[in-house]
């Protein structure tokens, strides 16, 4: 959705590019078992997608010659060190083994989380925000979000199905968006364009 | 044993 939103309006208005490059972080941190592990086609053409598709957001916004115009870079203002430190530091601290593969893994788990903050406090400051962008944070928060329904059947229909880890960082990256999911629903509702009360 | 399980989520 944000691709596209890039490619056909030629801006990124509104994007921040903080969060698009903390979730490139994440998925090269999460997705290095793609060097040592398999567990399908579909898991592996995902991750590479996921990869793939953050780095061109990223490209786009940075080095673009149109596109890098649009964007607003006096807005985007939050500090990478306040999000990545902390997860940093609780990845060394609370993990299920002290290995560099998977406390990178569970550092990615806890930065996806809060990954989407510098873009909520972006769109706190934009006056219009468009519906490309609206729907593009909705899309994934609802993702992630998705994922508990997931989580919930499968413990219950698998034997030893227990991520304490991803299932608290799910929960918590989801009801950081609660705010947003709300005045989401009220302008969808009045068919309205979303704006976010300061 | 990984008492992760296996990594089978995105």
């Amino acid at each position: 959705v944000l691709l596209l939103k890039i490619r056909a309006t030629r801006s990124c208005r509104g994007i921040s590019l903080k969060t698009q490059e903390l979730y490139a972080l994440v998925f090269i941190c999460r997705y290095l078992d793609l060097f040592y592990s398999y567990i399908s086609l579909y898991n592996t053409v995902m991750k590479v997608t996921y990869l793939a598709t953050a780095f061109s957001i990223v490209r786009y916004m940075r080095f673009d010659k149109v596109v890098r115009q649009t964007y607003d870079k006096e807005q985007d203002t939050f500090r990478y060190i306040f999000l990545i430190a902390p997860c940093a530091l609780l990845a060394l601290v609370l993990n299920h083994r002290f290995s560099p593969t998977e406390v990178l893994w569970t550092f990615s788990i806890y930065l996806e989380a809060v990954a989407i903050l510098p873009q909520l406090v972006l769109m706190q400051r934009t006056q219009n925000i468009d519906n490309l962008t609206a729907n593009y944070v909705a899309l994934l928060g609802a993702y992630r979000g998705f994922y508990i329904l997931n989580w919930i059947y499968r413990f219950a229909t698998e034997k030893h199905y227990r991520q304490w880890i991803v299932w608290i960082s799910g929960v918590a990256q989801t009801a950081l968006y609660a705010d947003f999911f709300y005045y989401y629903a009220l302008c969808w509702k009045a068919n309205q364009r979303l704006q976010l009360p300061a | 044993e990984d008492e992760t399980g296996s990594k089978d989520e995105l």
